[in-house]
């Protein structure tokens, strides 16, 4: 089963 | 100060409508190049990113770089009372505590002013990467709406895949399995209604439905809807609006087995 991936570890804090 | 000045109070009105069940408390950046508005929702799974440019507005003025901290729950109790057709008119001070909005219906000279309290919001901005998606589609945005409202009535994902063929929605649940293969169609008498792929690589991935069913509630802001989509990086999802103005979402997509 695949997990939620987090938006956060795609796009880096600015 | 800031004055802004939309032809039609519609525009703010979905654009609202379409992200504050996604977002409740949220920093609309005001600067010489228009409003923009980034942020997260709650479990940091989707981001919205909305630009309206100040080529959107008539007149329009920023003096001073401002973030106009909002509660979109009360903006859009404020925003209720302003018709769709009404000139919208937004307007705040270098460092305000209020966000005045004015509604003006030029028929009936009714001239309507509200005040919305702001509050201090402290939002973590996100760096968004140029990216070469692998695979852009545009598509009619009630088209895109219904696959993913009926293919939620069978599972909570949705899996995406892309070939020069076409794009293939699909997913499995309890009760059985369900699939929509569109194809690239080019309707000249009724653009709107074209399906456009341009692939660079075969793309498959796979997203939550209740975040891309959130998202198309902005189906009324553009007939058409873009996706972007490249293998392991989030979605986006585009809604076009006048003036390159545009209101985007972008979903992480589910990872591993």
């Amino acid at each position: 089963k695949k997990g939620q991936g987090s938006i956060m570890s795609f796009f880096g804090k600015k | 100060m800031l004055e802004a000045r939309l032809e039609q109070a519609d525009l703010l009105k979905k654009v609202v409508d379409a992200i504050k069940d996604l977002v409740q408390d949220c920093n609309f950046d005001c600067n010489d190049s228009g409003v923009a508005l980034q942020a997260m929702d709650n479990s940091h799974v989707a981001l919205v990113s909305m630009m309206l440019k100040a080529e959107s507005f008539s007149p329009y003025r920023c003096d001073r770089n401002v973030a106009l901290g909002v509660n979109l729950t009360s903006l859009t109790k404020v925003l209720r009372a302003a018709q769709n057709e009404d000139i919208l008119t937004l307007k705040a001070e270098d460092a305000p505590d209020v966000l005045n909005l004015v509604f003006e219906n030029t028929d009936s000279d009714r001239l309507s002013e509200y005040d919305l309290k702001l509050m201090d919001i402290d939002q973590e901005h996100l760096g968004i990467p140029d990216t070469e998606y692998a695979a852009t589609i545009s598509l009619p945005s009630v088209e895109f709406r219904r696959i993913c409202v009926d293919l939620m009535a069978l599972s909570e994902s949705v899996s995406i895949e892309t070939s020069k063929d076409g794009i293939k929605f699909s997913c499995a649940g309890d009760i059985g399995n369900g699939a929509v293969t569109l194809r690239p169609n080019t309707n000249v008498e009724k653009p709107d209604q074209n399906v456009e792929i341009e692939l660079t690589e075969p793309v498959a991935l796979t997203f939550s439905l209740k975040y891309l069913v959130n998202f198309c509630k902005a189906a009324g802001l553009s007939k058409t809807v873009k996706l972007c989509l490249s293998n392991e990086v989030p979605l986006l999802v585009e809604y076009a609006l006048a003036g390159s103005s545009y209101l985007r979402f972008y979903l992480a997509p589910k990872i591993g087995d």
